[in-house]
């Protein structure tokens, strides 16, 4: 199950991703 | 559409596929002999499917099928695929919720408190915060409703309700989901569903939050 | 489907909505006075779309979206939604290919190179792997194929195509891309159809690599 499960493609980082695009996307619009 | 699923036991991405058969009455059928880590690593499996992921499904007529979702949708019926282009459209958008909101917060959560995966304070705190917000977003949007879409189970339910299962089963115990009364009431009845039941068995709702240990 | 779009400019997820509207001639307007940052979090932008994300779209009967793939989906067409229910399914597929699969290996690519994130050489070499590995299979699918799924454009192309274009302009150089002549081909036929570049513009493919520098 373990192996399993730790092989799901999940994006685990995407807030980091999320955030980086918001902020740059607000300054640009800003 | 009817065929084989390819997928290791206990796989919440099957079971989307799998509830939805039992509501359209595909004949989906896991195979048995897969193993996964070998089979899905053969050139036979990597020439139907290169990225060697499951689930995959192979048609009876010789569709091939890499994506979840897809299959799901493929071995669905009209009602749970939404019968008016609107209604097709809130699907896919709970959806794709399921999928790249919500999946990524749990298992950000949940993975590290089972062993999965390292540790780390600032993604556990931001995934607590996004799993909050987004329980609440549902929550809101089942005040006035039974069903996510429409008036009646589809895809949408299926999806975003196996996406919350091991929310429910390891960290939403009864202090932390109290404020959200209506999706519990959905969730308890998407998963006394018979349809549901059949595939996922008894689904214990957590007691205790479970949290990450040294 | 008609309606109002909230995004910010250059948005590749809001291009799918854009595009897909340029097929069908639903009438699509972005409105001019949305500021990102602001807009977005007002209490009136937030009583329709609580999770503050763009692109969001209020249809001109009153129904609310906030997910691209699915705002995508209700301004298309039967053409760009798929005739029959397997071409439905496979439409699907490559849209959540695109949204699972190809945008988290292109974005941790991209996004350290451009200064928008920190650099990890561990994560960039894996995205890059990932990104080979998801031309290629892109690539032998369309040995055979002018477009990804049946025999004229869908929602699958303007996903993947909208999803791809951080790579191509940033850095699919010359050398790179050169093993994948079949989607070099095909992602040149998206980039000039007249529809979507009424929306994306000229589009000028990499020359040279982007790389991180510090």
């Amino acid at each position: 199950m373990a192996l399993e499960l730790a092989s799901e493609t999940v994006w685990f980082e995407k807030w980091r991703y999320d955030d980086a695009e918001c902020k740059y996307h607000e300054q640009k619009n800003q | 559409a009817s065929g084989t699923l390819y997928t290791y036991p206990e796989n919440f991405r099957a079971f989307k596929v799998l509830i939805a058969a039992q509501y359209s009455g595909a004949q989906v059928k896991v195979d048995p002999n897969f193993q996964f880590g070998v089979t899905n690593k053969t050139d036979a499996f990597l020439a139907k499917f290169p990225l060697g992921k499951v689930p995959a499904f192979e048609g009876s007529n010789g569709e091939l099928i890499f994506d979840s979702n897809a299959i799901a949708y493929a071995v669905a019926n009209e009602q749970l695929r939404g019968k008016s282009t609107a209604d097709q459209a809130l699907i896919l958008q709970w959806i794709s919720f399921a999928e790249v909101e919500l999946l990524p917060a749990s298992c950000t959560w949940v993975f590290p408190c089972l062993g999965l995966m390292p540790f780390n304070k600032g993604s556990n705190d931001r995934a607590k915060e996004d799993v909050k917000k987004f329980l609440s977003l549902l929550n809101s949007h089942l005040l006035t409703r039974t069903y996510l879409v429409g008036e009646r189970i589809s895809l949408a339910d299926i999806s975003v309700a196996c996406t919350l299962l091991q929310l429910y089963q390891h960290v939403l115990e009864p202090s932390f989901r109290a404020p959200y009364q209506n999706l519990n009431r959905w969730f308890t009845t998407m998963i006394n569903q018979p349809q549901v039941k059949a595939v996922i068995g008894n689904f214990e709702l957590c007691s205790k939050m479970l949290t990450f240990d040294n």
